[in-house]
Parts: C-alpha cells; structure tokens; sequence
C-alpha cells in the first residue's frame, strides 16, 4: 500500500460507511435488531447511501420472502418497510480510538491472545 | 490516537430496495445448477453455515440464513436526513466493471461486524485482485470479513467498481477464500431507473451522473496478466476435471490426479478466447508413490493463439505471485485468478522441491500455473491443505512443484520426444519424500570423528 494506492485508499476513506437498521421501541416489547452491514456514501452533498439490503429484510411487511428470485419485482419502494424501521448511517474520517469512542459492551468480540 | 473519531450516527430513511437482475442471473447460472456442489454463502462466522432442512430452489444458495443472507444481491438506497456534508469535495466516480481484466487490483474498504465499534474498524483496508467475472458478479480475492456486506470496492484508480454482496463463501463445506461482489455499475443502472419509476427523478439523475459513459464491448480476457497466463487450460479426464498448463503446440502438464496415466484420452479446453477444445491423451505420469503428482498430456492438434510461458529458473520467497486456474467454477466462467506471494521455497540439497504461496487455490486449480509477477512459470498446483483432525480446509497455504524440478525432462522430450527423464520424477530422493509427506527432513546423520 502506498503511493500506488493513493487514490483508492482516499476514495475508500471518503465513502465508507457504516449502516445499521433497528426497529422502534415499543411499549412491552424489546426493539428489534440491530442489524449493521458497510455501505457506500454515494454522494455526500445528497446524502446518498448504498448498502446491503440485508440489514432491512427483517422489517419488510411482507416478510423476507419478497426477495427470493422469482418472487417479485427487482425493486421495492420505502413503503415496502415497517413504519419502526430506524435508520442510521456512520462514516469517516477517521480510523484508533479516538475520543468519540463510546464506552459500553463490545458483544461477542473479544481479542484473545495469540 | 491524534486522529478524529467516526461522526456520530446520522438518521436516513429508506428511498428504496434494488437488485440487479443480470447479477441474480450470473448467480444462478454459477451457483445454483449444481446440486452436488453445495455451495453456501455467510457473513456471520468463519464455518460454513449448516445445510439447509430440505431441498430448496438454487440448490440451497438461497437459504435464509439470516437477513444478509435472505437478501444476497439486494441493495438498499438510503437518504441521510438533513444535509449530510455540504463540502462538496472530491466526485466519487464509477468504473464499469467491464473494463476491468481479470487479475486487475482492487481495494476493499468495509467495516468489520458492521456497525461494532466504528471507531476501531471503520474502513478497513482489504488488497486482492478481480479473480473471476460473470457479467456484473464479480469475485475478488481480497480477504473480507462479516459485516462488509455492502462495502465499497475500488479500482486501483479510485473508482468505485463494485459492492460486496456476501465476504464468505463455501463449495462443498469447503472455505474458497473468495468474496462475491456486485458490479456499482450495474447497481448504479438499476437503481437510477427503480428512482425513476418510483417517481424521484432528483435522485436518479443524481445516480445516473456518476455512471461512467457507456463503453464499447469488453476487451479481451486477461490481458493486463501477460500473455502468458492465457496458458491455463481445462483439463477433462472422465468425470474428472483439474487445471493444467500448456508449454508448447500439443504438450499440456497437469497433474496425476487430474489425468491418471490409465487415462484413455483427455479434452483440453483452453482459457484463452476463441480457442477450440483438444483432445489429447496421457503419455507420462508419475507413479502413485512419487511424490511428484504430474502427468504429461500430448494433443492431438496445436492449441492455436497461445503464447507458452517462460519458464522460471530462480525463486524468490516473497514475491508477488498468482495461480491461474480453474478451481470451484470448471468451466462456467473462465479461470480464476488469485494474487498472493511466495511464502516459502523448500530445498533439499540446494535445489527447489516445493513452492507454498498465500493464494486462494481450491478444489479444482490442480495442475494450475503458478505465475510470478512477470509471467514466468514458477511451477504447477499440486494441494491446499487440510486439518485431518478438524476437517478444515486452507485454501491460502498451498504446494506447488517448482518448475525447475520438471524443466530438464521438459526440455527433453521438447527437442527428442524422448520421455525417458521423466522417468526421474519417480525416483526422488528419500528427503524429497520426507519433504511431500509434511515430515522433517531428517539431519545430517552425525560424522564420525575417528
């Protein structure tokens, strides 16, 4: 990595990002998800996301199945979602623990020692 | 750490739900019509997903495996509410996927498990090649981790070329090292005319603006690896099939297990395009206990618009390599390339016995060229590795036979069509043996100082 990848490693860092979906909470019952994938900041001045459509299959209306080949069109409006879906979306700059850093549980991830 | 963290998260709301038809057909047409070869895709972990309870369409490439997996091929196009950065800033720019050969280098820039702890793994960098193509369903080889699904995928240039559909996948329980990605392009294409039809003419000439202009047909395969590499051939034996390379007009080597001397006749079929399939039959291969697994396939006909590579006569632990070959597709789409480097070269009196290299190789590639950055043949695939005791597979730790050892009878039967030194591959040395068997090479039996 280096001078050759100057460009690519500036256009990666300008739009990567971070997405994850959630349902609202609601009274008596836990939110749904989160789910989380990466995703593409297509245009910042629109604000402009790409992501895995992954992460808001949980909340489509007419369940997951919509997306299995054959089973309908190649594109679904917002409408085909749940009115509790949440979206949000993280992005650069940056990279090390910096004073942002949330403190709080980590899941499952740990760094076990080699 | 001096530097800025991650900006806090920003709401956006769901424009729309798109997938690519063109990349569901290449999938279906790569993954879903053999049975046999069970493949699984996920983003959850680094075993391969159970088998699913009962037959399903696509061979089970489907499987609802959880939400990223339900959606394999969907995209999300999402709005950041409010302005999300009113510096406009460098243009982010689209590459057709078309223009790029096999063995091109990519960058992937995603986020390890997503959404955990951005402020640690928020774009991270992953380095690899574009291994194989099938239309706008593209495989690379650089190293992508669950929760990159989506992640962007970059041209050395720093284009956009594509997203990261599934990091992980599996043929026959078997890890192939490779991640599927979807062509931007064509994403891009099929978005702008969904925002259309939906009615937000804004956004989709905003999405249009950043295809590329059309292009004229794609260029021929591979050729940003040299000529050489349009070498690799399909190598069919029964119902057997491996890869192969071919050094002259009619002389093919490939590897034991892939072409048994017992071998009637075998087909060729060459990488490079507009080549016809050659028959051709094995006229040497090495014994069952050589540890050199080689054979030698004689056509019947000249492969025609090949140029036979170099053969290597040094190696260098640490140099950038690929291995070309037709492992986990056959023939579906053209050989798959995978970049890595030299990681060991293993001698035995002063001479190369065997090669080991970090690329992807599965099922498939025996008998593959192994390249160095400028072409020449370094040796031919032999095996990856596997855990007896756990049954895992490592695709990145690999054997090949170094060139040097085979050059001498090449050379040979070459001028005279003399195979007799060929005949030497069957008597190596106990070392070499040691050596192939993953052993020690025993030392030097001490000297007597009487």
């Amino acid at each position: 990595m280096g001078r050759r990848w100057g460009l690519a490693l500036a256009a990666g860092e300008r739009a990567g990002c971070v997405v994850s979906a959630r349902g609202a909470e609601r009274p008596g019952a836990e939110a749904e998800g989160p789910w989380s994938c990466s995703g593409v900041l297509l245009s910042r001045s629109a604000g402009l996301v790409l992501c895995h459509g992954g992460i808001v299959a949980p909340f489509l209306r007419a369940g997951a199945g919509v997306l299995q080949p054959g089973a309908g069109p190649s594109f679904l409006g917002a409408e085909s979602c749940r009115d509790d879906l949440r979206l949000h979306v993280q992005w650069g700059p940056g990279r090390g623990a910096g004073a942002g850093a949330r403190a709080g549980p980590r899941g499952a991830l740990c760094t076990p020692p080699c | 750490s001096a530097q800025p963290a991650p900006r806090a998260p920003a709401r956006a709301r769901l424009l729309l739900l798109v997938c690519c038809p063109a990349f569901r057909a290449g999938f279906a047409r790569l993954f879903g019509g053999d049975t046999a070869e069970q493949w699984r895709f996920a983003g959850s972990g680094p075993e391969p997903p159970a088998p699913p309870q009962e037959s399903e369409d696509q061979a089970g490439a489907w499987a609802d495996e959880g939400p990223l997996l339900a959606a394999l091929g969907w995209f999300a196009l999402l709005c950041v509410e409010g302005s999300a950065e009113a510096a406009a800033g460098p243009r982010l720019s689209v590459a057709p996927a078309a223009s790029l050969p096999k063995g091109a280098p990519l960058l992937a820039c995603g986020s390890p498990f997503g959404a955990f702890c951005p402020d640690i793994f928020l774009n991270s960098l992953s380095r690899g090649v574009l291994s194989n193509a099938a239309g706008p369903l593209l495989l690379t080889d650089a190293r992508c981790l669950p929760g990159t699904e989506g992640a962007g995928v970059f041209s050395a240039r720093g284009a956009l070329v594509a997203l990261v559909a599934a990091p992980l996948c599996w043929r026959a329980r078997e890890w192939v090292g490779l991640s599927l990605l979807c062509a931007a392009d064509a994403l891009l294409h099929a978005a702008a005319h969904a925002l259309g039809r939906l009615g937000s003419p804004a956004e989709a000439r905003l999405l249009a603006s950043l295809l590329p202009p059309e292009e004229p047909p794609s260029p021929p395969l591979l050729p940003e690896l040299g000529a050489a590499w349009t070498a690799a051939v399909l190598v069919e034996c029964g119902s057997v099939w491996g890869s192969g390379v071919a050094l002259a007009p009619r002389l093919v080597l490939t590897c034991r297990h892939v072409a048994p001397h017992e071998a009637k006749r075998v087909l060729v079929r060459p990488a490079a395009p507009k080549s016809s399939p050659v028959w051709g039959k094995v006229v040497f291969a090495t014994q069952d206990t050589s540890p050199y697994d080689v054979a030698v396939v004689k056509l019947e006909e000249n492969l025609r618009g090949i140029p036979f590579p170099v053969l290597a006569t040094h190696f260098h632990e640490g140099e950038d390599v690929c291995v070309v070959g037709f492992g986990a597709f056959g023939q579906a789409c053209g050989p798959s390339v995978t970049s890595g480097i030299l990681s060991a070269v293993v001698e035995v009196k002063d001479a190369p016995v065997m090669l080991q290299t970090t690329c992807a190789v599965h099922g498939g590639s025996s008998g593959g060229p192994l390249f160095s950055d400028l072409g020449e043949l370094l040796g031919i695939v032999t095996s990856n590795t596997r855990d007896n005791s756990t049954g895992a597979t490592y695709p990145h730790l690999n054997f090949s036979i170094p060139v040097t050892v085979l050059e001498p009878a090449l050379e040979q039967y070459r001028q005279t069509g003399d195979l007799q030194r060929f005949g030497e591959l069957d008597r190596p040395g106990e070392q070499v043996r040691v050596v192939w068997r993953l052993q020690r090479v025993p030392a030097e039996p001490p000297r007597s100082k009487l």
